[in-house]
């Protein structure tokens, strides 16, 4: 299944590769984080598409991805409530 | 004080473009 996966990235544009990387790990993300699934997946697909592919293929890396993701987001919101309440 | 990290990070829906390939070079 791995070469699958990598040989179906290797024919097509980067563009694709981000789309197909995305529609693979999407549902694996939604799986561990439902509410947070799409900005989660955005977050990640940033990432070289190496280590996507390695996420794909190591759920435990998967998983400290999302974890750290949700981290992240988790204070990205926690600053902007607080700049809220600033400015109100 | 500035408002861009309000839409970060591009949120990805399966069958749906995604924002963020904007940001990919070719």
């Amino acid at each position: 299944e791995k070469s699958l996966i990598a040989s179906t990235l290797a024919s097509a544009s980067p563009e694709e590769q981000k789309i197909m990387l995305g529609e693979w790990l999407f549902p694996l993300i939604q799986a561990m984080n439902p509410t947070l699934a799409s900005k989660i997946t955005g977050m990640l697909l940033e990432m070289d598409n190496s280590e996507l592919l390695h996420m794909l293929e190591s759920p435990e890396s998967l998983r400290s991805k999302v974890d750290e993701a949700v981290a992240v987001l988790q204070a990205c919101q926690a600053q902007q409530e607080a700049q809220q309440e600033k400015a109100i | 004080s500035n408002g861009s990290s309000i839409n970060w990070p591009p949120e990805f829906h399966p069958g749906v473009p995604w924002k963020g390939l904007q940001n990919i070079d070719p």
